[in-house]
């Protein structure tokens, strides 16, 4: 679909993207997270889209198999959620994912 | 107001008690600390209560002043949310606040 074209394009062209809701704690944490590794995620908010916001979601299912947020992509690749994120960074794997994604 | 009345009888006539939401992680995290402590938190999944949820966040936000979830109270006592009983815990001072209010 146009939708999905349009996510797939959205991965490709930037080196982090998350997929967040404003007021969710765990997006919160994993846009911190990022910010703090000197990363400048590309930051979907999906409760601020309308009804494209669920539609997206579908979207992300259907390309993931993850309906929840937060939902995190490094160089086009599919990382997770924020404990997926977390448990990376504590192994050291999560920089030079970054550094792989010219992210940094 | 009665639905203040009502929170007010909650709050009075169980140990502990958690306003929820279902599908909130941080939720999850502090229902899942309680229940590991051994105890059985009454618990308000307030996105269970149609119309009901939202009314019953404000008398919270009135009461508490956190419109927040999730929302936790120890023997009628306010203790915030999740990061909130987390320090508790790992500073020792949550047990005894458990025991006090023979939640234990
Ligand atoms: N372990 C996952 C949990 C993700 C999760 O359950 N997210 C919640 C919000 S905190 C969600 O999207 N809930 C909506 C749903 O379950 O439909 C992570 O760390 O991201
Ligand atoms: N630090 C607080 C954070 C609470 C929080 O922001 N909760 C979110 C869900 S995870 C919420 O209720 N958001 C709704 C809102 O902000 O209106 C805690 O640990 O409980
Ligand atoms: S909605 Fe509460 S942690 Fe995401």
């Amino acid at each position: 679909s146009r939708l999905e074209d349009n996510v797939k394009k959205t991965l490709a062209e930037n080196p982090v993207v998350v997929y967040s809701k404003t007021w969710c704690s765990y997006s919160s944490e994993v846009k911190t997270l990022l910010k703090r590794l000197g990363v400048e995620p590309l930051v979907i908010e999906l409760d601020e889209l309308g009804p494209q916001g669920p539609q997206i979601q579908k979207v992300l299912e259907r390309l993931t198999g993850q309906h929840t947020v937060p939902n995190v992509f490094i160089g086009g690749k599919h990382i997770g959620g924020c404990t997926d994120t977390v448990k990376l960074y504590r192994k050291g794997e999560l920089e030079p994912l970054l550094s792989e994604a010219n992210a940094k």
